[in-house]
């Protein structure tokens, strides 16, 4: 069982490279065999998972355009469980490249068929944007994960790209799930933050994971030492709120 | 007197609009003629200042593309002081549109030659991006602010933007200066904050505002209201804040 998950919003800072960091770190530590490829030329989830985005050699780039076999890209990390296909700061490069090409949204796919059934999980970190490389990302997926912060400005964007989904849907990938709307750094204390998950939960019946991810000063320190959640502070409430996504989302697949 | 500043950083969440939109109010505040044009498809400037975007009709679309003249663009809000040419969410077709055209960089800075001299202070939005729409916002600019989340993240993204910067003055702009560095999210009870904060100011001497934009609950409440944060609620520490930042900037151009 081998599952292809896009991390994906085109509003910035809601938690997306927090989540595929820590999602994955929690499915290794569930024993599932990971595979994180970064998709963001920002290359966040490069230096979460411990790597020098500068020293990490090829990586999306290269796999994108086709220049090397997805196998050759696919480099260790010191989180059990955990594989990586870095990013690299030119891979903004890949989409003035392949932009007038037929079919340019499948290359992503298509580079991925060989090593699919190695991985339990193939989790694709999101650039903020709807551009060619996160077209290329919702193509190659079964399912989209959508972070959610509880914050007005991120209620706004959510129409849209659930229109994006649909159109990619209709025109790339018929497939395609939506593997549900994940809310992030909930602080109960806010009205806001109360506010804005009682708005998702009602407008999104169904669609909304029942773990929520809790604002956690832990979650924004760990990247700072390149480390997960779990291997920075496995106490802390980051930490136990991914490994409960991880557990919802295993038990979604069976 | 009139200064075009683009507000950017490719790093998503990091306080872009909520400066864009109350660094705006506060200049209006303090009688200057601000004009806001937002920049980015997710117009959540538009919406900060209370205009529907899906009713709010043409504008930076129509403003890059040449189709109207920026007078014939700009809308009156309830900010004292502050006019506004909105964001459509079409605005992100305009990169397609002329991303095959001579001196597409060139676009918006040819569209605001005419207008420029009627206002105090033009502040652009960008987009969590460096695509062609913000390449456009640089090149038409005298100077960047760039906010900068009190976070890990952050920091890592601020050499690439900083060289953009470089390219954009050696090829298309060679007037754009940095008109600082902005502190934002700050908490003062949390480590992470104080250590980005420290290591900002010392990597970076000179560019950095002296007003740092605090943590503050209201400001994230202020655009589900329709608000900017002075009409929101002006003895808050973000109405204090971003008045500061308003009076720093004013005192620096004289
Ligand atoms: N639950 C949380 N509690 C506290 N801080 C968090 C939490 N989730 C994320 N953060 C912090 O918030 C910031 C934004 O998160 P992150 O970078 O993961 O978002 P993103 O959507 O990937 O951003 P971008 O749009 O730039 O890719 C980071 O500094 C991160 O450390
Ligand atoms: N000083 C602050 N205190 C509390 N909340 C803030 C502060 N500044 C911004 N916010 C909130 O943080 C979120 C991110 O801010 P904002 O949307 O302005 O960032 P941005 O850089 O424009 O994001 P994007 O990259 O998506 O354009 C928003 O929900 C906003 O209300
Ligand atoms: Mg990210
Ligand atoms: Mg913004």
């Amino acid at each position: 069982m081998s599952r292809v998950i896009a991390i994906a919003n085109q509003k910035g800072g809601v938690g997306k490279t927090t989540t595929a960091v820590n999602l994955s770190a929690a499915l290794g530590a569930l024993e599932k065999r990971v595979l994180l490829i970064d998709a963001d030329p920002q290359a966040n989830a490069t230096s979460g998972l411990g790597l020098k985005p500068e020293d990490a050699g090829e990586g999306t780039y290269e796999l994108i355009e086709g220049a090397r076999k997805a196998e050759e890209l696919i480099q260790a990390t010191t989180t059990p469980g955990v594989s990586i296909i870095p990013a690299h700061l030119d891979l903004v490069a890949v989409e003035l490249e392949i932009i007038d090409q037929p079919k340019r949204e499948f290359f992503l796919a298509k580079a991925l068929q060989d090593i699919r059934s190695t991985y339990d999980y193939i989790i694709i970190d999101c650039a903020p944007s709807l551009g060619l490389i996160t077209l290329n990302a919702l193509t190659a997926s079964d399912a989209v994960l959508v972070p959610i912060q509880c914050e007005y400005y991120a209620l706004e964007g959510l129409g849209k790209l659930l229109n994006t989904i649909k159109k990619v849907q209709e025109l790339h990938n018929e497939d395609l799930d939506v593997e549900g709307l994940l809310l992030t750094m909930f602080d109960s204390r806010l009205r806001l933050s109360n506010q804005v998950a009682d708005e998702v939960r009602s407008h999104f019946e169904g669609l909304v994971f029942e773990t929520v991810i809790h604002r956690n000063v832990k979650l924004s320190e760990a990247p700072s030492h390149g480390e997960n959640i779990i291997a920075y502070d496995a106490g802390s409430k980051g930490a136990e709120n991914y490994l409960t996504l991880a557990q919802e989302l295993i038990a979604k697949a069976s």
